[in-house]
């Protein structure tokens, strides 16, 4: 499910929006060359849907970002947006005056924790960091 | 999604149903996020037995001051846990009382399978938790409560027991009496005990043994909102690194 979230005003001048400076998930503002900007997703999928509701007593669903649309910076290419990052973060170690940065490339991982009941009923509070991709390089 | 209670997203949120076989995919993706080896299978507690409660809503209420810890930027642990990663709470699975003889020492027993830890883990700390109501029998006088680890039963004499915590406190005290169990950790990691016995001992200052019970240490018989059950917080272990997508 998508929540909607808080909109930032878009960029005023004509240049290419500076890399970490992208508009929010709903503003379909395309760069100056036409091309959709990358987009910001929440994906949540309820346990409740995957019938885990007799072990996991909370969080009640598992939520993620993703990027999903064509990176702004042209590689030309028409991957989605995560690899497209990470082919671009390479090229740009190599050529890093002429390669900007990839702006979808995670720019923090976040933790996430679940309480549950075991085989045994006991109940357990796991938590792992660095697990979850919660803000990247262009939102 | 199918109908039924839960948060539902709010309207106008595109949503799909799962097939049967992305299910099953989502279900193998989230449980790797999680963590988790697989999915346990709580055995369903007979109708009769039905699971004490205090261990839930502890757990519940320690999950809830440090969700919020979750949006740290993978910077030094966070404050609520401490250096724990793994917290797990122990149902307690069988309570015995013993008041043989009436000169001899009168104790309550409560034993806990520790089958479920994962091999390797590092205990942080460890808590015994038994709630106490007010006994009007003793007054308010001052009572002591000793915490022993059963580490070997004899037949024909007195177990082998290892002292762990000392508390005083009033008789018409009530509230969760929290003992620090955490030295009884080493052996059970040592030799895998998996059958822990915790053993109560209640005096008067005047060192008169006093029945557990009658000073108002509650057991399996209490209501399930106030049965004793262990925590135990496991050290930090590096997060396992996450398989790329």
């Amino acid at each position: 499910a998508v929540r909607p979230l808080k909109r930032r005003p878009p960029k005023k001048n004509n240049e290419l929006p500076h890399p970490n400076k992208l508009p929010g998930i709903f503003d379909d503002v395309h760069g100056s060359d036409g091309r959709r900007v990358c987009r910001r997703h929440e994906l949540y999928v309820s346990f409740q849907d995957l019938d885990w509701l007799d072990w996991v007593i909370a969080p009640q669903g598992y939520s993620a970002y993703y990027c999903e649309g064509e990176c702004s910076f042209p590689l030309d290419s028409c991957m989605n947006a995560t690899n497209h990052a990470i082919l671009q973060s390479l090229v740009h170690l190599m050529k890093p005056d002429t390669v900007p940065k990839a702006c979808c490339a995670p720019t923090k991982l976040s933790a996430t924790s679940v309480l549950y009941y075991d085989s045994s009923n006991n109940v357990i509070l796991r938590k792992h960091r660095n697990m979850v991709v919660k803000a990247c390089g262009c939102h | 999604g199918s109908g039924g209670a839960g948060p539902r997203p709010p309207p106008g949120c595109p949503q799909r149903r799962l097939g049967a076989r992305e299910r099953r995919e989502m279900q193998r993706e989230v449980l790797a996020v999680l963590g988790l080896p697989g999915r346990p299978r709580p055995r369903a507690p007979p109708a009769a037995a039905r699971l004490p409660a205090s261990a839930p809503l502890f757990m519940l209420d320690l999950y809830h001051a440090t969700a919020g810890d979750d949006d740290e930027d993978g910077g030094p642990p966070p404050r609520g846990l401490g250096r724990a990663d793994l917290v797990m709470s122990f149902v307690n699975v069988v309570e015995r009382d013993r008041a043989l003889a009436p000169q001899e020492p009168r104790w309550k027993e409560f034993r806990f399978d520790l089958t479920q830890i994962p091999a390797g883990e590092v205990v942080a700390a460890a808590e015994l938790r038994v709630y106490k109501l007010p006994s009007p029998r003793q007054g308010n006088r001052t009572l002591h409560v000793s915490t022993f680890a059963v580490f070997a039963q004899h037949a024909n004499r007195e177990s082998d027991l290892f002292f762990l915590d000392l508390q005083t406190l009033r008789a018409g005290d009530e509230g969760w009496l929290v003992m620090d169990v955490t030295a009884a950790s080493d052996r059970w990691l040592l030799d895998g005990t998996k059958d822990l016995g915790l053993r109560l001992y209640v005096e008067t200052e005047d060192g008169h043994s006093v029945d557990p019970g009658l000073a108002g240490l509650l057991g399996r018989r209490a209501p399930r909102s106030k049965q004793p059950f262990m925590v135990t917080f496991f050290r930090a272990s590096p997060s396992p690194v996450r398989a790329p997508r």
